[in-house]
């Protein structure tokens, strides 16, 4: 995943069946951002990765002051990113186990 | 330590924590 200065990361152990699952995402290179960055923290959030677009969940926390408009993008992606991941480390988990 | 939560008008509850212990000896 490219480095977007975002991160992105599991919030609690996946055991690869619940549709919905805790992540947790924090800044790590606040100079990649575009708008003004306030310190908030880690930002611990549930996604649903049968159901949900990162992209949606990126502007509710543009909405809920965590980022600025122009970085919805950036955020976008990055929970994209680790979300595939997640789904491809479950497909890759299912496939061995046939 | 601190932690924070903000519930988003579309009912998403997000909670705010300090930056894993890990990710700041790193930077």
């Amino acid at each position: 995943a490219e480095d977007t200065g975002v991160r992105v990361e599991l919030a609690e152990e996946d055991d690869g069946k619940k549709p919905s699952i805790a992540l947790k995402l924090w800044v790590e290179d606040h100079k990649k951002l575009k708008g003004k960055y306030k310190e908030s923290g880690a930002i611990e959030f549930t996604f649903d990765l049968e159901k949900e677009i990162p992209e949606n969940v990126a502007q509710e926390m543009v909405e809920s002051g965590f980022f600025h408009e122009s970085d919805a993008k950036t955020v976008g992606k990055s929970i994209r990113d680790r979300v595939a991941l997640i789904k491809w480390r479950r497909e890759r988990t299912v496939s061995a186990a046939l | 330590c601190a932690t924070a939560q903000v519930v988003h008008s579309a009912g998403r509850r997000f909670i705010v924590s300090p930056v894993p212990e890990a990710r700041l000896k790193e930077q």
